[in-house]
């Protein structure tokens, strides 16, 4: 039985640049799911989640770049190309649901664009450094058994060139993405080489009943010189089945006090 | 006073919004800035059991109860805050990021702000050719009493200066920024530390892309009416 709520895929990633991978997506997660045993294999362990620059380091195949003037001996995606930069990351997940129970995969910022597989399914991830995605994977796990998981990450769009004399935001083209722009360097920073491309932050599975609780927005507001305050909740609330469902929704506001006591 | 049970039905593969009646607190323990006063934080917890099925869906988060107000002043064109009605001598770091290859751990969040409350500064400006902040990063700001200056994603030297000039409109895809602009806002809202948002670095974005972020930040009309304090 899976219980409902939220579990980390931090562990267990495996990377490989996308021109060393004769497979597709489909493949990759059917039929021929990658391996670091073979020693001619392109796949190396991940730093998930993290930077292609990251999981590089990670296996010391690049320098540290914030040591002296490492970075210098790091190519630049202007020069080697985005497809350099562009990765496919791997993982697998067990996940056995129970009847009525739903599970998003998420992802809660990549940067650029990416293709997912989900056994063998593809789903689209689009443009944007700063965003989630949640993907409703439900119908195409593996009841009983692995879930294999393969991200093809594409770097920013316009990564831009570094002027020989440097300068703030090198040529400015990273400015026509929606992405952070200190890393064509600035006058406080080097280029970073990878422009941050890489599956950059957290990546959840997270399993719910029928009903899902979708962004919840608090709010205060204050009266008689902070006497008398009100708490304001507002939520969305998705019915995933397909019939109507009768809940009860519950709101608790507990205050803790010092050790470990709770009021209520 | 501080638990509120509704019964609803919600139709087949629908999506509905739901206001729960307002929560009262008598005299709360207020959320404070670093010196001023205890970071104090309620645990929000949400949950709905479905009949014939049981829990459905469980969400929590921490709240703190505070105001925070800013307005320009005339006199000297620097921005005044005022927290839970209090004036305070904003002393503030400035942020870009905590690792240039954004491993970003938890760990890492919690020295890095505890060394900026440690250092008794009370603001982190997240610069505008960084990162829009992770939760983890607003959590240990709640925790220690940062508050925090948000920027978006412009700065004038990508976006209409340097040379060759830039292209003044910001990114290309306006929509694209405003989704993701959107979609930060709902990520963050409820962190105590979030002070202000601010369009960009040293710039202000396209007309239409300022405008909209106006639009979306500002305070819901129900709010406006309901008084003060």
């Amino acid at each position: 039985m899976v219980e409902i709520g939220k579990k980390k895929l931090d562990s267990g990633w495996i990377a490989a640049r996308s021109t060393e991978v004769d497979l597709n997506g489909v493949q990759l997660t059917t039929t021929h799911p990658p391996s670091t045993t073979d020693l001619s294999s392109p796949w190396i362990e991940a730093v998930v989640p993290g930077t292609v620059l990251g999981t590089l380091l990670k296996n010391k195949l690049v320098p540290d770049p914030f040591y002296g003037l490492n970075n210098e001996t790091i190519i630049d995606i202007a020069d080697s190309g985005r497809e350099y930069y562009t990765f496919w990351f791997f993982t697998t997940f067990q996940c056995a649901l129970l009847e009525h129970q739903h599970v998003d995969l998420n992802f809660r910022a990549l940067n650029y664009s990416a293709e997912v597989y989900v056994n063998g399914h593809i789903r689209i991830l689009p443009k944007g450094m700063f965003r989630r995605h949640s993907l409703d994977v439900t119908d195409i796990l593996h009841p009983d058994g692995q879930n294999l998981l393969a991200v093809l990450v594409n770097p920013p769009d316009h990564p831009g060139k570094i002027p020989p004399q440097g300068g703030q935001g090198g040529d400015h083209e990273i400015g026509k993405d929606v992405a952070a722009q200190y890393v064509e360097g600035w006058d406080w920073m080097t280029p970073i080489r990878d422009r941050n491309t890489g599956i950059w932050d957290e990546v959840t599975i997270f399993v719910t009943g029928p009903v899902k609780i979708v962004e919840p927005h608090l709010v205060s507001t204050f009266y008689d010189n902070y006497e008398r305050a009100y708490l304001h909740c507002t939520t969305e609330l998705e019915n995933r089945s397909a019939w109507a469902v009768d809940c009860s929704l519950n709101i608790q506001v507990t205050a803790d006090l010092e050790g470990n006591f709770c009021l209520v | 006073e501080h638990l509120h049970t509704q019964e609803l039905s919600i139709p087949p593969g629908s999506c509905i919004q739901y206001t729960f009646p307002p929560l009262f607190f008598y005299r709360p323990n207020l959320w404070w800035p670093n010196g001023m006063g205890k970071q104090s934080l309620y645990t929000v917890v949400i949950t709905v059991d479905v009949k014939d099925y049981g829990e459905s869906d469980s969400w929590s988060h921490l709240f703190g109860f505070r105001k925070i107000e800013s307005t320009i002043d005339e006199a000297t064109g620097g921005r005044l805050f005022k927290v839970n009605g209090e004036p305070i001598f904003v002393r503030g770091g400035n942020w870009i990021l905590s690792d240039g290859l954004l491993r970003l751990s938890d760990k890492r969040y919690s020295t890095d702000i505890k060394f900026h409350a440690d250092m008794n500064l009370n603001m982190i400006r997240c610069w505008g050719g960084g990162l829009a902040e992770r939760p983890e990063f607003y959590h240990y700001c709640d925790i220690y009493g940062l508050l925090v200056w948000q920027e978006f994603w412009i700065t004038g030297d990508v976006d209409g200066r340097g040379d060759p000039i830039s292209n003044p409109n910001g990114p290309l895809d306006h929509d694209l920024f405003l989704v993701c602009a959107m979609d930060t806002i709902k990520l963050l809202r409820n962190h105590p530390s979030l002070a202000l948002w601010v369009g960009g670095n040293e710039q202000i974005p396209p007309d239409d892309i300022n405008i909209a972020l106006k639009n979306n930040l500002k305070l819901h009309p129900y709010f406006e009416s309901m008084g003060g304090v």
